[in-house]
């Protein structure tokens, strides 16, 4: 497999926990639902990354909260209780990577908290919308290289409920959690009925060798009045094999200069 | 001279901490805010090799050479900018976020900020009640040259305030809040448009919390004065 990030963003599906009764090792392994699901199905095309109201919309289940007064014919998280908007996520994809290559499953932002399912392995995606989550799913690949991909995505603990006369932030109860607020509703938009629950940022899988990058850290400082600079930088090396390597790091700092001339 | 490559062992199952003796750039391209200059930005590029089996990873990043200081004005209360030694009469939007379903492709993030820039903004105020914005927001606020002011998750409606007062102390779990926070400075900190982490909108994040990311965002030491002087006050050339 090449080394490097395929971010997953086509072909995923969803449906609502409540109408679907088989369990996350099931659908990764024996009951996978069809990658065309019929309309009667609990499963739809689901936009990911987005929320869980962005793929209802998309299928055309709910009308568009935005118009008129569309929002007030879907219902509430507060009303519906917070299963009616816990959601599965489902998705194939083909990684085979060679002996020595490890391999990340990166979920940029889960609101509000999951359990990930793949090829019948669990892992918890513990709470928090603004968080990054990057499970090693090396030794949980298949060896034909076709991986089935459940996520359960659960809302924010504290979704609250909307007052008769509205208000900045409803009850506020949504402030209990590390989520965005605004969801409640505010002065200048209705209250949001999934409180954005969702895989709602990017998902991808990362091939790398033995050794991963993390999170560089970049910083110039200048002297003589901007005429001397110093570029530094500071990451993290990750070894994930059991034996010493010894690496070679290189940087490259090149600015287009117009067009298409590069100076390196 | 901008391609140096070093020689490093990474003991087995270990995470190694690693700091690039600093590359030297003579009079570099800087970045400036929308109307103040280009926004030029460098194509940073990191691979690293292990001996026997070719790449293992490699990542990138458009940087920018810049240096935004912000200081309180004593006689005005108000909070001055300054971008490059130059001070920078700051036009600023509010922004919240883009859409309510959090449908945030980079088309539809391309589109809004550059029409900030065509309306001659020069920064945007991430409001506490909104999202930690994304890369892609801050990409193109890095190609368009609008600074950004990012608010952490506190909100004056509904932390601390109103009748009765709801969540005095905030969220209920602060240490998933500062591993939230100290994750998101990780995963935005390298933008050249960043300018400024508030603790929240309207209102002071809890005690502990505010302390917290005092300490976590503080200048390092290492970068407080980035000028060597000789005693008489004159910087070393």
């Amino acid at each position: 497999a090449a080394v490097g990030k395929r971010v997953l963003d086509t072909g995923w599906l969803a449906a609502r926990s409540t109408e679907v009764s088989l369990t996350g090792e099931k659908l990764t392994t024996t009951d996978p639902p069809a990658a065309d699901p019929d309309p009667t199905a609990p499963w739809m095309h689901a936009a990911v990354p987005g929320t869980v109201l962005g793929t209802l919309l998309k299928n055309k289940l709910i009308p568009d909260p935005f118009y008129g007064l569309n929002n007030e014919s879907i219902i509430d998280i507060a009303k519906s209780g917070r299963e009616h908007y816990t959601f599965w996520f489902f998705t194939t994809f083909h990684c085979a990577p060679a002996g020595h290559q490890h391999v990340s499953l990166n979920f940029r932002g889960i609101n509000y908290s999951a359990e990930v399912y793949l090829n019948g392995h669990k892992e918890v995606l513990p709470k928090g919308m603004f968080r990054r989550h990057t499970l090693d799913i090396t030794d949980v690949l298949h060896p034909d290289g076709k991986n089935l991909l459940a996520v359960l995505v659960h809302p924010p603990d504290h979704p609250g409920a909307i007052p008769p006369q509205g208000g900045q932030g409803g009850d506020h109860e949504i402030g209990k959690d590390v989520a965005t607020q605004y969801v409640e509703g505010w002065d200048w938009i209705c209250p949001i009925r999934d409180r954005n629950t969702g895989i709602w940022d990017e998902v991808s899988i990362s091939v790398t060798g033995p050794v991963k990058i993390t999170d560089p850290y970049l910083v110039s400082t200048f002297y003589d009045d901007f005429k001397r600079s110093y570029l530094h930088c500071t990451l993290q090396l990750e070894n994930t094999s059991s034996w010493l390597s010894d690496c070679t790091l290189k940087i490259q700092v090149s600015a287009e200069i117009e067009g298409n001339i590069c100076l390196v | 001279e901008h391609l140096q490559s070093y020689e490093i062992s990474v003991p087995p199952d270990s995470v190694l901490e690693y700091t690039i003796p600093p590359l030297f750039f003579y009079k570099p391209n800087l970045w400036w805010p929308n109307g103040m200059g280009t926004q030029s930005l460098y194509n940073v590029e990191i691979s690293v090799d292990v001996n026997g089996f070719g790449e293992s990873d490699s990542w990138s990043h458009y940087f920018g050479f810049r240096k935004i200081e912000s200081t309180i004005d004593d006689s005005t209360g108000g909070r001055i900018f300054k971008v490059n030694g130059e001070p920078v009469f700051i036009r600023g939007g509010n922004w919240i976020l883009s859409d309510g379903l959090l449908r945030l492709t980079r088309k539809r993030y391309m589109t809004d900020i550059k029409f900030h820039a065509d309306m001659n903004f020069n920064m945007l105020r991430c409001w506490g009640g909104g999202l930690a914005e994304r890369p892609d927001f801050y990409h193109f606020c890095d190609l368009y040259g609008l600074m950004v002011w990012q608010e952490f998750w506190i909100t004056g409606d509904v932390d601390g305030r109103g009748i009765p007062i709801s969540n005095p102390n905030g969220p209920l779990d602060h240490d998933l809040f500062l591993l939230c926070a100290r994750d998101t400075v990780k995963l935005l900190r390298n933008h050249a448009s960043l300018a400024l982490w508030v603790g929240g909108n309207e209102q002071v994040p809890p005690i502990d919390i505010n302390k917290a990311l005092k300490n976590d965002l503080k200048l390092h030491p290492m970068f407080e004065s980035n000028h060597t002087t000789n005693g008489s006050g004159k910087y070393l050339s």
